[in-house]
């Protein structure tokens, strides 16, 4: 009841947003209640699911900065149970708002405890950064799930991530786990294997054992403004995601 | 003389420092002296030059936050006529630190003020935000390259880019222009040839005639420490770096 999963990586665009809309769909087609968080200014999460960030009278930032409760900000989606607190680009001023407030790494855990009882799961989407937006997502979290893309760049990332979760358990969140790594847009390249082989030795369990395919319906999507299932549920993209949901419950 | 330009987008993963790594190795062939500023915590230019960014005495931190002059940092790469100001996790600690202290957004264009004489081109990675650390990166330059992913997502983003450009425009830096449009990651789909369309109706001459394909071996050279012209010469990657080092050079 209540897994509160930051899907973090600073390293960007590994498929943060599209793993946030897809696995929150995907669970929530197979009956669970979801809130998807859209913790970017960017707003990606939002517009993947359909809704207009630039439209919605409340966003994430009255939540951060104005302490209006989130039940007043949750948006619906196309699907029953999935509910959304939007965002948009009004959130990158609390980067700079927040540092003066009180518990300022706290303001999101504090937002999401009035409400966390009735979802079995909510997902964080970070933005491509370690700053105080990202804490917050992290000191609110119960697991980070960490996408990394099958790449060079994005490997060497992941130690100097590893260890900022390890400073965030140790020191304002002591709940925080690794929930596990998530391999994206894989290749049948040297590359994409020599990556996957890599973070299975260091990581092993830790890596979930579905890995997402490269998959150009996976780009198309958003764009419609919907998950892969609702734009195509043939896809390998979809397939993969759906498995994911699959192993994220028996992991429960 | 002294072009500085600064690749800059707010979306991860779009190409950022693909492009600052191999425009530049393409400029300094063609006999131009080029200094790299790698601007980004993650330090992916500087290992994409095949430097080890945990064993430099100096980074790029040590001029913004101490004052080291930059001739004291930059450090040679495996081509003569470029230079690198190398950069590494302690320039996360830059984003806090600058708050408090002096003229915080022009600290990266005192520091080039001393050296750009000696460079044709000055090319400035920034990471995936638009906090300080960006911040400067637009202060210190005459001009802003975007490259755009063909993804919806990523042109999502352009329209804040652009406006954050204009607001830096109007304030802090008056001499800043949009250099141009990079579209990367090109592949022949419906969504690729929508947004090319998209943007160039939009942009119109603001875009590079240069599109970079999607192209694997881009993705393997940095594993190797090496840009593409060195990598895999005859590459569409190393072919479409190489055209649009040659349309920087007639657009001069
Ligand atoms: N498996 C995949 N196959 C093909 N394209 C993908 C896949 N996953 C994501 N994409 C596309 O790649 C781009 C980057 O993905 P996404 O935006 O989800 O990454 P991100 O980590 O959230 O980025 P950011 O760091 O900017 O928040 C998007 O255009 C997305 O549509
Ligand atoms: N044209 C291309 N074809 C194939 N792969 C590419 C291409 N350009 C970049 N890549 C790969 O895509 C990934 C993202 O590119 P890159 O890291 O340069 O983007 P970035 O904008 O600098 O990312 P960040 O936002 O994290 O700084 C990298 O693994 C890179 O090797
Ligand atoms: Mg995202
Ligand atoms: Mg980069």
């Amino acid at each position: 009841m209540g897994d509160i999963i930051a899907i973090a990586n600073q390293k960007g665009g590994v498929g943060k947003t599209t793993t946030a809309v897809n696995l929150s769909a995907c669970l929530a087609a197979a009956g669970r209640r979801v809130l998807l968080v859209d913790l970017d200014p960017q707003g990606n999460a939002t517009s993947g699911l359909g809704i207009d960030k630039n439209a919605v009278t409340h966003s994430l930032y009255d939540a951060l900065v104005d302490d209006v409760p989130l039940r007043d900000i949750i948006a619906p989606t196309l699907m029953e149970n999935l509910g959304i607190v939007p965002s948009n680009k009004q959130l990158a001023g609390a980067n700079v708002e927040l540092v003066e407030m009180e518990e300022r790494e706290h303001r999101l855990r504090r937002s999401l405890h009035e409400i966390k009882e009735s979802y079995d799961y909510i997902f964080v989407d970070c933005p491509p950064s370690l700053g105080l937006i990202t804490l917050n997502g992290l000191v609110a979290a119960t697991g980070v799930m960490i996408p990394l893309q099958c790449e060079y760049y994005a490997l060497e990332g992941l130690s100097e991530l590893l260890q900022t979760i390890k400073l965030v358990r140790d020191g304002l969140n002591p709940a925080l786990q690794l929930h596990g790594v998530l391999l994206t847009m894989y290749q049948h390249t040297n590359l994409s294997e020599q990556v996957v082989a890599d973070v299975r030795t260091h990581l092993g369990e830790k890596v979930y054992e579905t890995v997402i395919p490269r998959n150009v319906t996976l780009s198309e999507a958003p764009s419609f403004g919907k998950p892969i299932i609702f734009y195509d549920l043939k896809s390998a993209g979809a397939r993969a995601y759906l498995a994911l949901a699959r192993e994220m419950v028996s992991r429960a």
